[in-house]
Formats: C-alpha cells, structure tokens, sequence
C-alpha cells in the first residue's frame, strides 16, 4: 500500500 | 509522530486507564455506561485488525494491545466482576446501541474508501467511535450528578478527539499528508458531541458546583 494508504494513526 | 498526535493518544490512554483503576479499585461502576464500553471494545475490535499483518511500529502494535486489553476488561468488570456489576446501572443505561451498530454498518457499506473486509470493518469502526460515546451522555444525563472520575473519563476523551483534530490540522500542512475525509467528518462529528460536555464541564468548574447536565 502506498504511503497515504497505510493507517498510521489509533 | 506529532506533539498533538502524542499527546492525544496519551490523553486517550488515560482516559480508558483512569476508568480501569476507577472500576478496579473501588470495586464500583456507578455512572458508567456499558454499552458504551461494549461499543468502544467493539471499534477497537474491529480497527485493530491489522494487528497481525501490518507492523507499523513498536509503539502502535503496543497502544493498540492496550486498548483492546483495557477496554475488553472494563466490559469483563463490569459484566462478570461479581462485586462490580452490582453497582451496574443497568435500569438507567437502557441506549439502544444496536441502534449505533446497524446505521454505521449500512454507512460503512455504502460509504467507504475500498470494498475489502479489513477497510469495510475499519471504516465501520470509524462510524461507530463517532457516536460510542452517546449512551454515556445520556447516562449522565439521566443520572444527573456527575461523580467525577465519570466527567474525567468523558473530558479525557473529548480532549483526545480534540488533540486529533489538531493533529489533522498539523500534518496536513507540515507533511501535506491529509487523513481520509471519511476520518475527517467522522472525527469532527465525534468531537461536536463533545462540546456540549465541555460546556457544561468548565462552568461547573468555573462556579465551583457539581457538574448539573441540563435535562
């Protein structure tokens, strides 16, 4: 998955 | 990783900690609502599922483990402890929550970014954090005194909704990283309902009387 994608926040 | 994301996930990490000392040390649950730490169990249950198949970073696998450890035991103290769910208000805390969990399904399913399992229950977990705070309003409401770790566990929550924003805020215009508006409008959504707490919260404060919500 690109960048913006990845769910990087809870 | 950005002041306003870190303080926020701290202020949400106490407010679920401050609850599970509350719960378990005096052994009472009074003013707490469990359908919305059912519901909460639920969002985390259901966001949380990249767990085990994307590793982000140490501290992300960690503070979700955190969160689905302490929300799941909340509901476990309060359904199971048998000194605990004596203190359970469940003639009052009567919020329909299935009348949550339908609705944000059937938005999940019709409004998403991808139609995958894992982004359909992620975006139904975004719904749903929305509006998991409601049956603990209306509990207040109801109840009308406000004991006050129950106001704290509330005013955490709305503060780390409130640092969220602030983090969306921040990112977008350092890292021109913009969150989904899908987490955008459920965010801000969910932080609205908050600001009428807030209100009623800092008077009482100001005026130095117990917190009265409105009925």
């Amino acid at each position: 998955a690109d960048e913006s994608d990845v769910k990087d926040e809870l | 990783m950005n002041i306003f994301r870190l303080a926020g996930d701290m202020t949400h990490l106490a407010s679920v900690l401050v609850l599970l000392l509350k719960i378990h040390t005096i052994k009472s649950c009074a003013g707490v609502s469990l359908k919305t730490q059912e519901l909460y169990a639920l969002v985390f249950a259901t966001r949380y599922l990249d767990i085990f198949t994307d590793f982000i970073s140490v501290y992300n696998t960690v503070m979700k483990l955190i969160f689905l450890g302490s929300s799941f035991s909340i509901v476990w103290y309060i359904r199971r402890h048998k000194i605990v769910r004596r203190s359970y208000d469940k003639e009052q805390d009567t919020f329909r929550h299935y009348f949550l969990v339908l609705p944000c399904l059937l938005l999940a399913l019709l409004i998403h970014e991808k139609f995958t399992v894992k982004e359909l229950l992620w975006t139904f977990s975004i719904y749903l954090e929305a509006v998991a705070i409601l049956p603990q309003l209306v509990l207040l409401q109801r109840t009308r005194n406000i004991d006050n770790l129950t106001g704290q566990y509330v005013f955490l929550l709305g503060a780390y909704r409130s640092l969220y924003i602030l983090n969306w805020i921040y990112r977008y215009f350092t890292e021109r990283h913009f969150v989904h508006w899908i987490t955008w409008i459920a965010g801000l959504v969910q932080t609205l309902l908050y600001a009428d707490f807030f209100y009623y919260y800092f008077e009482s404060w100001k005026n130095n009387v117990k917190l009265q919500l409105p009925a």
